[in-house]
């Protein structure tokens, strides 16, 4: 299938980390090879499974400015199937050298490019922001899947994520589509949370995913010990939920 | 007193636009004159308190690119003694337009220079990244206050946060110091919170806030009125915590 899911939000801490590290990992438990890209100089996505951010360990900055051989910077992960291109400390200045370089919005996709035979999905994990790495993340990607915390701040964010997403389909991906909308961190005793996804669906009836993803403390508590949901509490309502919206992924998936 | 406390944590979703909006609106109820500056180009300080992000009215961008006058810039709240240097659209483009210039880290100092006779009180906002906007902020304050979110990928951020803080302190402001850790969005039901709250006390005893900001979802809904929490809801947990931080920030400014 060779799919790339690039999960983006310029709004911080809406789950997009979350959301890479759970969904990546279902799907490559039910047998398929599976990527996590992280381009975010924070570097959550690899300690949230136990790989720690590193200085010495080639990652996406050699990727990104080096067009590094994938075989010499992707690395397993300690869940079968689940492979890792880590981020490391050095991709923080890379946000600053990439403007310097020609195709500087490109060199994602020139790097995933080469390993799309080998890998069913690829999952991208961006930083809150709609910079040059994120930009790498659009342009590279079949799809964006976005996590909207249901709450204020992150709905008036939306508006300025679509326009750039309209912005990378019309001069860098014109074949970039939105794979969904995923509510997170959804508190089923507030009326905010319900009047947030009332106005998400009102604008993207079809795009918002039928599954939301509950405010589960088990979710937040999983990345202390670098393990996914899955591994960590299989039954919690948080792994079902995430359990639900990957079958749907893959439902997608299939069907295109 | 003219004191100016940067709020910054490149961790996104911890409660940086939160806590400005609720700790200026705090002391400005008290009769000091505050002003709140939005360095993020999200805009939540604005819309926060019902002032939308705009792409016609003069703000931060202006003040940093054209180092325009603060008369032509700054605007009031609909609250007493607080004032806002709002952001605006075109703040995403300084990001790459402040790189070319000559003291592109000291831009916002040498504005807010300018207007510390009037304030008693500067509240700077910052985005969940350790760029040119949030050095900015670093290189004008006299304190930095690190809201920290009682979660594991919150914890594993602080490292790099700290060592940004001391290059700064190095090159740029040699007497910044950090005003406090505000431990936020606290869960009191949660081993977690009282886990990652024991860690930072360990490094830091009297850094962080007798007081910590409870989870609390009057905070989230406040902003989708465009209201402070002690407009919104003065009674509720969260009112009462960021009451507590503000005197302790009182004290602490009258202490120096
Ligand atoms: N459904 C949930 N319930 C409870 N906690 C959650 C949930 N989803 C994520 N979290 C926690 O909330 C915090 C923010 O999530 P996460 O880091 O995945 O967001 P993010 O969008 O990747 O943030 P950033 O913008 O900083 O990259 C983390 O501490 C995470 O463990
Ligand atoms: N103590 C709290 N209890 C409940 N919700 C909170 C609390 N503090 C903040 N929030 C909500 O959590 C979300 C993140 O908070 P906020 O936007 O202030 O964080 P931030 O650090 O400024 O985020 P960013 O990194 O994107 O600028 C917002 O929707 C906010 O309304
Ligand atoms: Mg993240
Ligand atoms: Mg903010």
């Amino acid at each position: 299938m060779g799919k790339c899911i690039v999960v983006a939000n310029q709004k911080g801490g809406v789950g997009k980390t979350t959301t890479v590290i759970n969904v990546s990992h279902y799907i490559a438990m039910q047998g398929y090879k599976v990527l996590m890209v992280d381009i975010d100089p924070q570097g959550n996505l690899g300690s949230g499974i136990g790989i720690e951010l590193s200085q010495s360990r080639k990652g996406t900055y050699e990727a990104l400015i080096n067009q590094e051989d994938p075989n010499d910077v992707i690395i397993p992960t300690k869940y079968d199937n689940l492979f890792i291109l880590p981020a490391n400390l050095q991709l923080a200045g890379a946000q600053v050298e990439l403007l310097n370089l020609e195709d500087k919005e490109k060199r994602l996709k020139k790097f995933l490019d080469e390993t799309k035979d080998y890998f069913d999905f690829i999952f991208i994990d961006t930083p809150p922001s709609l910079g040059i790495l994120t930009i790498n993340g659009l342009a590279a990607a079949d799809t964006v899947l976005i996590p909207l915390q249901a709450e204020f701040f992150a709905l008036e964010g939306l508006i300025q994520l679509l326009k750039t997403i309209k912005a990378v389909q019309k001069s860098l991906n014109t074949s970039l589509k939105i794979e969904g909308l995923l509510l997170t961190m959804y508190d089923i005793r507030t009326k905010l949370s319900r009047d947030v996804a009332e106005e998400v669906k009102k604008f993207f009836k079809d795009k918002v995913y039928n599954t939301f993803i509950p405010r589960n403390v088990r979710l937040s508590e999983a990345p202390s010990y670098g393990k996914s949901i899955f591994d960590y509490d299989p039954t919690c309502p948080g792994a079902i939920a995430y359990q639900k919206v990957s079958e749907e992924i893959l439902d997608d998936a299939k069907r295109t």
